[in-house]
């Protein structure tokens, strides 16, 4: 199924909201898909879901489950 | 996983500011107190909680709204809490959830306020979905305890919790290796005769008077009956030279021979006993005294005052006890500072209190047994017939629960 823009967003306000996507300084909203896929993978992993980069089911159930507030320190490097 | 800062120091103050509302205050309390113990438990870290004034850790609960966090939650689900690194010491929790304990239904609290607190203390998020430390709410765990990387993180932060690593045990030393050798009780004493061997306003501002194998409580309106204080302390002997409560982090220390206890209430701390060899053995009495939040050391005409959170020197003492207690007696039975601010030195049958100026007052000494134990004051032709083990008062011995629970509240 096509998600719509409403659950996109949803998304990538929460890779925003945790640490795994980072704002521009020049104040640019969008941000590129490979940017929104490289943090997708990297909530994927931190979350030992199966790696594909895309928003699929599980990666948004996990997104909806309670959590901590506080940032998420993870990307590639720390990782690896 | 990660380390985000740490506090510089280990002794810490907390206070619950309030309580969600759907969760029994009492239950809500005790899971926030496990909640410290689990990080307790692996790190040479101590938690006080202060019922008022400013504390190192504020746990909170608020809503969407909060005129004092910019952070503001989102309703039920999602994000259930948040705080602060070290050293700011804010814990926040989402009042809008359904915190439970005991029960799957509903958001843990204590898991939750343990994992808060792990933040509050220098911990990041861990990527192991089973630490205490994910990010993500892993649910309801009976059994639950810290996962390694949980361990390990804490450790890194402050040091593994062991006898040799706690800085207010210094001028202790090694456990003891041969066991105490348990022995008869001494016959039971009469609290309206003979000398005390320690006093002491204890936790919850009960007093307790100590002689021989036993211990009683004192009110204003009379004496509790008689224990033996290995039933009410298990582990400690009789016939104890000092013992002392310390507010300020809640340790009540008994002292016999060349030898400490510590007890907090009236579980004993691991580790204990140990070996005094700072300050000298066999002393005679202890106390704390409020105003500078020391513990005073009494033995002969001297005395020693210890710092228990800190490193204190030694090389200057012991003092002469004249030089800042004008007037009190040396060879002290027993002392302690009461409930009404003032301090008492105790000795044989008399007993002395000081004024704000630690003067002795005028009118003393006085009487022990009338004013503290409730006797009657003795005639001569009845001092004879009252002797240190009478059968009447070895008839008030009681050691029914219920007597027990009425001294362990």
């Amino acid at each position: 199924r096509a998600l719509g823009p409403a659950e996109k967003k949803a998304a990538v306000d929460y890779l925003l909201q945790y640490g795994y996507l980072q704002k521009s300084l020049e104040g640019q909203d969008d941000f590129r898909p490979e940017d929104i896929m490289e943090a997708l993978r990297v909530f994927q992993e931190a979350s030992e879901l199966p790696v594909s980069g895309q928003l699929d089911d599980a990666t948004r159930a996990h997104m909806k489950q309670p959590r901590c507030g506080l940032e998420d320190p993870f990307n590639q490097k720390t990782l690896k | 996983y990660l380390l985000l800062g740490r506090w510089r120091k280990k002794h810490l103050t907390f206070r619950i500011l309030n309580l969600p509302s759907r969760l029994s205050s009492r239950t809500a309390r005790a899971a926030v107190h496990q909640a410290f113990n689990y990080w307790s438990n692996v790190a040479p870290l101590t938690f006080r909680e202060v019922q008022a004034g400013w504390a190192d850790i504020r746990l909170s609960f608020h809503g969407r709204q909060s005129p004092y966090c910019s952070n503001k939650f989102d309703g039920p689900g999602r994000v259930l809490a948040h705080a602060d690194i070290p050293e700011l010491g804010s814990v926040h929790f989402d009042e809008d959830e359904f915190w439970t304990e005991g029960t799957y239904q509903g958001v843990n609290l204590r898991i939750i306020a343990a994992h808060e607190l792990g933040h509050a203390l220098g911990l990041g998020h861990s990527r192991y979905t089973q630490a205490l430390m994910a990010p993500v709410y892993a649910g309801y765990r009976p059994y639950f305890e810290l996962h390694p990387d949980d361990v390990a993180g804490i450790q890194a932060l402050y040091g593994k919790k062991s006898p040799e690593t706690k800085d207010e045990e210094k001028e202790e030393t090694e456990v003891l290796t041969v066991p105490l050798v348990p022995t008869e009780p001494s016959p039971m004493p009469n609290p309206c005769s003979g000398e005390l061997d320690a006093m002491m306003l204890g936790p919850h501002g009960k007093t307790y008077a100590f002689k021989g194998d036993y211990v009683w409580t004192v009110t204003n309106s009379g004496r509790g009956p008689l224990f033996r204080v290995s039933a009410l302390w298990e582990g400690l002997p009789g016939n104890l030279d000092a013992a002392v409560y310390s507010p300020r982090t809640q340790w009540i220390h008994f002292f016999k021979g060349d030898k400490v206890w510590r007890y907090i209430n009236f579980k004993m701390s691991p580790g204990f006993p140990k070996k005094l060899n700072r300050v000298e053995p066999n002393l005679d009495a202890a106390l704390y005294w409020p105003l500078n939040q020391k513990v005073f050391l009494f033995k002969g005409s001297g005395y020693w005052q210890w710092d228990e959170l800190a490193r204190t020197d030694f090389s200057r003492y012991p003092k002469p006890i004249k030089e800042l207690f004008t007037g009190v007696p040396d060879q002290l039975s027993a002392a302690m500072s009461w409930q009404d601010g003032r301090v008492y030195f105790f000795k044989g049958k008399e007993y002395w209190r000081l004024n704000w100026q630690l003067r002795v007052e005028k009118g003393y000494p006085q009487n022990i047994a009338h004013n503290w134990m409730h006797c009657p004051l003795q005639t001569p032709a009845t001092i004879s017939s009252v002797g240190d083990e009478t059968a009447s008062v070895t008839g008030t011995i009681l050691s029914t629960p219920s007597a027990m629970d009425s001294i362990m509240d």
